[in-house]
Formats: C-alpha cells, structure tokens, sequence
C-alpha cells in the first residue's frame, strides 16, 4: 500500500477514476498504485519526445484519445504495404488489439476521453503486422521499421500458447532483433517489449516461446489487483518484470482505449503489461535518453519489487536480487525507474562466454534425475570475453525424447541459484524434442559468472509410455553474457545532479512543473521531533521514537535506505555485526551465520543450504564425494571408493573407476571385456566383440572393442549395406553411419557412393535412377549444359546421365 | 495432429550487389521484388505470382535457378507462422 496523493490533481478523462493501477484518490478502496507511476509523473516525466510502436493488428490513428500523440512516423502497415496502419474493420472487431495496446502507453491527459496513457505525452504508432499470413519477413519487417527514429517498440503475441508449441524468431527475425540493439537508437539499441505468454491454464511455459526467451526482448509478466498468479500467467525463467493486469471477476480490471473510437475495460490478459512496460520505459528514456537496451535491462532489474506479489517461488539469488519465476525481479516502479535512469551511467560493454559444447549422449531414464555439470572459467583467459558478473544466461539443448511435454529442466548457478528452463507441459504430447533450443534465464543476474553450473534434466510421464523409448540429451552448452567490470561502479550521484540543473525550466511544461511544486509542499510540511528516542539510537538523535527513527545507532543498524533502517542490539540470522561501520551485513546467499561477506566465510547454513566444511560455503547440493547431512546441514564425505553418494557415506550412487556398484556399494570392478555378477559376486565375460559391458546380452556393451564397429547400437565386426564405418574422436571402435540414399555402399566420408543399389547408377558418386529422361531432346540438354546443372549436387538427377550419354 | 507447414509465394533473397542487382535478378527469373527487408541490408522479399499461394509442398521449378544465381547468397521460401494475440 503506498500514500494517498492528496496533493494531485485529477484529470478530467471519464475512466481516470478507474485507473486503480495508477493512482489513489478514492479514500474508500484500497489502493493499488505501488507501480509508482504518478510519482514519475510528478518529478516530471510523462514520455515527452521518446517515440514508441506497438507491433500488433494496426492503430486507430483518429482516435480521439490517440489521435494528438500519433505519429505516422512511428507507423507502418506491412500486410499492406503502406503508410497506413488503421486496422482492417468487421463485424467482429477482430482487429481490436494493437488500439488497446497503443492507448496503455500514450492516451491524452486531460482531453475529456477515456483514459490516460501511462507515458500520455509520447508519440505513439503501429505497425499492423498480425493482419494476414504472418513469415519471417513480415515479423523482420515489423521488427526492424525504423530503428534509428523509433525506440520502444511493444509486443503482445506470439507463438500459439496452447501448451504444445515450442517456436520462435525465424533467421530474419533474430536478424533484425540483432540489428535493432546494435544499430537502433543510434547505436543505443531499441527496446523490445514483450508480452511473457496467456497459456497459464494449458500448462505452457513461456520458455517454450522464442521471443520472449530471447535476451532482446524485456518479457514482462502479469499479476492481479491482489498479487496473486492470474488464470493465464505463464511462468518461466526469461520474465523480468511483471505490471498490473486483469484478474479475477472480483478483482478490478484494466481500461484502456478500443476500436471505433469506444473506451474499454475488456482488455485483458499479459498483452496489457508489455504496453504498461513499454509505456513506464518510456518515462525512463526521457529521464536519460542516452539508455541503452542494456541500460534498461538492468534498471527493472534494479528496481523492480517484489512487493505484496504472492508466489511460491521467491528467492534470494546470489547477488542478492529477489526472483521469481511467475514475475522475474517484481512490479515494475515507475518512479524509481526514473530516479535510478536518471543518475545511469551506460553498463561497461557486454561480453559473451561461449562454453564448449557438451556432446556426451545422455539417457534419460524415466522418473530419474540426469544430472551434469560443467566447470567453466568463464572465459577469463580472453579479455574481450571474460564474464564476472552475469546478466542473461543462455542453455542451449538438443534432445531427443518421445514426449517433449514429460521434460523438466533445471540450471543451477555457481552461486546456488536454480532456475527451471522447462517444466513439464501436459499438453505437448510431441516426439520432436529440442533441437538447438536456447533457453534463457534471467535469474542468476548479477553473480558470479565463474564456477561449477549443473543441468538436472528429469523425465516425469503424465502417461504410461512404451519404457524402450527413453529420451536422450545429446548435446548442450552455455552461453554466458555479461560485463567484465561491476556493472555499477560507473553509476556517480554526482551526474545525475548536473543533469537535472541542466534542464532549464521553460523546458517544462505547466503541468509538469506543478507537480514539482506539489512535492516540495509535502517536503516542507515535515515538523521536527522533540521527544524521546528509542534505546538504540546513538549520539545523533532521531525523527520518532520507534528504532527506525534513528539519525544513527547504539549498537548496529539493519536494512538500507531503500528498504528502510532500524537500530538493533545484535545482528539477526544471516547477518554478522560489522563493528567498524556498526552496520549488520549480510552473509553471503545461503549462510545463517558467518564470520564476514564472503563465500568463503560462512559459518552455519541456512534450511536448504549445506555447509561445506573445507570450503565454508553454503551450498544447495553438495558437490561429487559428498552427501547432504540434512541434519546437520553439512556435506559429509562419501565412502572413499564412491564417486557419489546420497545421505549416507556409504549410499554409493555411482563409484570411482576401477569399482562396481552393488547395493550401494562400491566394490572391486572386473577388468575390461568381463561383466559382475552380485549373487555370488564374480564377473563374467561380455559377448566377444564387446571392450566394456554390464551384461551378457548383445545389446549390453557399453562400448565395442577395437576391431568391432557400432551399429545400430550392437557391436559388429563390419557394418552392413548402406552404412560405412567412422572414427568419432575419444571412441576405440568405429561407428557405422548411413550412407547417402540409394547408396550400397560408399567412401570414408559417407557423400561418395562406390556402389549403387538395384535400379540406380553410379554418376559422378551418387546414384541415380537408371530410368530418368527418356524424353530428353537436344535443346533440354543443352539447357542442363549451359546452367552447369550436373556440377551442382542437387541436380544431379536432372537428366544428367542422359544428357552426357547423348553428348 | 502436427499442424502442417504452409509455404507461401513469398520468398527472402540474399543478394549482393545492391537494390539494382536484386531488382535485375528478380526480373530474370519472374519475381516481383518488394524491396529490402526492414533493415537487413542485402536481404530482399520477393513475390512470385505464378506460384500457388498457400501450399502444404514447397515450391522448386524456376525458383532453384535462382538460388543457383553466383549472386544469390541464401534463398528462403515463407512460411505461414502461426501467431496469437495475447
């Protein structure tokens, strides 16, 4: 709940009053307005000169709540090929939507109509895009209209959000996204908003959606008037803010302008937040034009809040941000948005760590946990390179697996932080997998980049499935992006001062300027306090009697100056007392008690945590030879012939090589070429074309011996019609692969055929049918001569054969 | 069911040499160039009106002598995406 703006003065506009959202007047209801907007408003910022578009079905351009702030400029109609985004009208107002968005950000103040756009002095355009057959060169074009005029632009669609749709950007879209934060703005880079998803209640997940995933778009996510998760929130690891939006039927509803000139409070569903964003983004640009799109990426993560939003999911990350998964770092304040804009100075540049790519294959057993980690230093030996300090995180996977909607996918930090990238969709009953998918979070923002990072990967089938057919991670790796530097050492009060006495006051406008004068009024009303003070407050006095009044304090002081200060007796769990500044710090993420701020200082660990004795770290998960203690919240060592065990020393899960697992035990193993038998205990010899193997059958090598060739997933002495055998590096055996179609038999590399099968002949290495071109005459083949088509593989079926038979 | 992918007459071209090779190009194999592609230089959307316009197949005929033009880096037939309004 924030304080009742008394002092402000209300528009005129019919829905103002209904703007719960934005403002609180009315002494008789609760007040929803810790978006902060009208405090942006009244230090001056209303989206004067920034420039936004909203990519959707078109714009009412006439409007009367548009219509001052539109701009043709901003506007472009690529179904149409034109200057002219008015949306296509019928009978069912279909085309509805980009109009509602458009209003969100930049309906008039004051003009007696509707409502008032959240950055209500902006210009504001459409790009109607959605009103056809929509391909990547309609969303590229859409995507790249106009960098270097417009900033902003707001996006509410996307892929289908029916729980069983895994799509995004296509090669010309990424381009453009690319483009745009390179080259937009005039190298500042445009902002992309994004709508987080509306497929809540068909278990999507927003990471299964491209564009929001992708680390150009701010994906911005919803919450009810109460905070609580709305039917259709999607959750997912790549949201960053979250605005209001509409809830329940009991709950308030948003309003926003609509098609044929009308008001409307159907506006529904996450499209309202990204124009809400958009809009609030906009006040921030007018602060500091000179934001880049990173810039802006880390102001909502600065001061986005967590607030009264219901979630079963905060956590404190290893920077000490608050995130979720339903609502990334919290509601969006416009006002400390503006205030942090406004003293920014531009993030140091953004570097990109590729780790290498781990392509051991992995089963996924049903109902089992796959667990891998890799150990990067993130790019510390390349200083155009290194990541210290982490903004987005990239996971990019190929899997294969029979049902994609039975994954669940988990990364944890360095620093302990888990994201989930993928939660189980009951809806997606595709064989497809992943291929390449990048999945991002945003929630490991500002740790440590270096460090130990694990990938859980569990399949948990909604149906019974045929247990043969488990799923596969093939290949996956990690793309680290951040800054070498502390991304806020450049961040200088002192700018921010200059700045602000450089705006001369003619420069704004009446209304703006009497916001100002309101602020100051509520400034000087403030009285001093003569009474008593609390027992730990010190030297200085204070301003009340409670131990947050203090000016300073006896013993310790708690908190910051933003989320507000109190003298306390001694530091509760999870601080230790810096007796030279008499501040309590806080312990490093995850430690109950601790000797200073490090990592390395803890002392005792709190409930989740295990103390990693000699390391003093907290840690989530104890690293590999130990075991998590739940009681004693430590990591005890395992078994010295385990590699892994679980809650018990001698629990082996997986053992040491040289040793064999049984019953949780990790006994001598047997040489190369023979398997163990538990009962009695002696080892037996794989089948002969085996090196290593866990049973006698033919399809329990695990690999193959020398001289044997893998195919099929048996171990063969040769490979068979159609396959020829390769060397993979770090394998002893061969591994037979296919040969190219219609090929019996061919060369090392696998693109030359030597034979063909029945019906095909053998021409310049490929086979082709015998029977083609019967019909081909002397100008045809002079056609296919004089176009090269026979040096050119794919054509090498056009009449080829005949043609050079024919001379 | 799997959706099936719809292919359009619409086609993205990468071309070098400018606006004018593009335009020459587009007219030696039949297209109709609509111009530069948002602000991706040297990428080109061109129309082909003898092709069928939603088609489950994707087209070949004139359209790999285009791709096997020495000035045509990459050529991609459109295909319809489905998005939603959220």
């Amino acid at each position: 709940r924030v304080r009742r703006d008394h002092h402000f003065v209300s528009f005129n506009d019919p829905l103002w009053p209904e703007m719960w959202y934005m403002h609180c007047e009315d002494n008789n209801s609760d007040c929803r307005s810790e978006m902060n907007v009208l405090a942006a408003w009244q230090r001056g910022y209303t989206g004067k000169d920034v420039v936004v578009t909203i990519l959707d079905d078109g714009i009412e351009k006439h409007h009367p709540d548009l219509v001052q702030n539109y701009d043709p400029r901003a506007s472009y109609d690529v179904n149409g090929d034109d200057e002219d985004p008015t949306p296509r009208y019928d009978a069912s107002n279909e085309n509805k939507h980009g109009t509602r968005c458009a209003g969100e950000v930049a309906a008039s103040a004051n003009n007696s109509n509707c409502i008032v756009g959240i950055a209500y002095n902006a210009r504001i355009g459409g790009i109607r895009m959605l009103d056809g057959d929509v391909t990547d060169v309609v969303e590229a074009k859409a995507i790249g209209t106009k960098p270097e005029y417009i900033h902003i632009y707001s996006a509410s669609w996307g892929p289908d959000d029916d729980g069983r749709t895994v799509d995004g950007p296509g090669p010309l879209a990424k381009q453009a996204f690319e483009q745009g934060i390179k080259k937009g703005r005039r190298g500042r880079g445009s902002i992309f908003v994004w709508a987080s998803g509306n497929g809540g209640r068909e278990g999507d997940h927003c990471s299964c959606d491209g564009y929001t995933n992708s680390i150009y778009t701010i994906s911005v996510s919803s919450t009810t008037e109460n905070g609580n998760k709305p039917w259709y929130l999607e959750e997912c690891a790549s949201t960053i803010a979250t605005t209001y939006s509409s809830g329940a039927f009991y709950e308030r509803q948003i309003v926003t302008t609509d098609l044929r000139k009308r008001c409307t409070d159907g506006h529904t569903g996450t499209s309202v937040s990204a124009p809400m964003v958009a809009g609030i983004i906009a006040l921030a640009l007018e602060a500091n034009p000179l934001l880049t799109w990173r810039d802006v990426q880390h102001l909502l993560v600065k001061t986005s809040r967590p607030g009264h939003l219901l979630a079963p999911d905060w956590k404190t990350n290893g920077a000490g941000r608050r995130v979720s998964h339903l609502y990334g770092f919290g509601l969006v304040d416009a006002e400390a948005l503006v205030v942090e804009a406004k003293k920014w100075r531009t993030v140091p540049a953004q570097h990109i760590c590729v780790g290498t790519s781990n392509k051991k294959p992995w089963f996924i057993p049903t109902n089992k946990t796959v667990r891998t980690a890799t150990l990067t230093n993130a790019c510390v030996d390349h200083p155009d390179h290194h990541v210290a300090y982490l903004e987005h995180v990239i996971v990019r996977v190929s899997i294969a697996h029979p049902r994609r909607g039975d994954l669940q996918i988990n990364l944890t930090s360095p620093s302990g932080t888990k994201s989930q990238l993928l939660a189980r969709r009951q809806h997606d009953d595709s064989s497809n997998g992943f291929k390449h998918w990048e999945f991002m979070t945003v929630h490991c923002w500002g740790e440590r980049a270096a460090g130990e990072w694990t990938l859980e990967i569990q399949d948990k089938p909604y149906h019974v499935r045929n247990p043969d057919m488990q799923g596969k991670l093939k290949e996956w790796s990690l793309i680290l992006y951040g800054t070498a530097e502390s991304p806020y050492s450049n961040s200088s009060s002192h700018h921010s001062r200059s700045r602000m006495l450089e705006m001369p006051s003619s420069d704004m406008e009446a209304s703006k300027a009497a916001f100002f004068q309101t602020q100051m009024e509520i400034l000087e009303d403030e009285e001093e306090y003569t009474g008593p003070c609390h027992t730990e407050c010190g030297d200085k006095g204070c301003d009340g009697p409670n131990a947050d009044q203090c000016l300073n304090c006896f013993h310790f002081s708690l908190g910051s100056l933003k989320t507000g200060r109190k003298c306390v007796n001694s530091c509760p769990p999870g601080y230790f007392g810096d007796t030279s500044q008499r501040k309590c710090r806080r312990c490093y993420r995850g430690c109950e008690a601790c000797l200073g701020r490090s990592q390395n200082s803890c002392t005792a660990c709190k409930r989740g945590f295990y103390h990693h004795q000699e390391t003093n770290t907290c840690v989530m998960l104890c690293p590999a030879g130990f075991y998590s203690d739940e009681g004693q919240r430590r990591c005890q060592k395992c078994h010295q012939n385990c590699k892994k065990c679980v809650g018990e020393m001698d629990k082996c899960t997986v053992c040491k090589d040289g040793f064999s697992l049984v019953d949780n035990s990790c006994v001598t193993g047997c040489r190369p070429g023979m398997y163990l038998i538990k009962e009695p205990v002696r080892c037996e010899g794989c089948q002969s074309n085996c090196r290593t193997c866990v049973g006698p059958g033919r399809e329990e090598c695990i690999q193959c011996a020398r001289n044997s060739h893998l195919h099929e997933w048996r171990c063969v002495p040769a490979c068979g019609e159609g396959f020829y055998p390769e060397e993979l590096r770090g394998l002893p055996h061969k591994v037979c692969r296919r040969c190219e179609d219609n090929c019996s038999s061919c060369d090392s590399s696998g693109r030359k055929c030597l034979r063909c099968k029945e019906g095909f002949s053998l021409l310049s290495g490929s086979c082709i049918a015998s029977d083609r071109c019967h019909n081909a005459d002397e100008v045809f083949c002079e056609m296919v001569k004089s176009n090269k088509l026979c040096e050119r593989k794919p054509f090498i079926q056009f009449c080829c054969r005949t043609c050079l038979l024919a001379g | 069911r799997r959706p099936r992918t719809v292919y359009t007459n619409h086609w993205a071209v990468r071309v070098l040499g400018g606006p004018d090779e593009a335009h020459r190009l587009a007219s030696a194999y039949g297209y109709l160039n609509l111009g530069q592609i948002g602000s991706l230089e040297d990428y080109y959307h061109f129309h082909h009106s003898k092709t069928i316009k939603r088609s489950t197949f994707s087209s070949r005929g004139p359209h790999n002598f285009l791709r096997m033009d020495p000035k045509v880096r990459w050529l991609q037939q459109q295909e319809v995406k489905r998005r939603v309004k959220r």
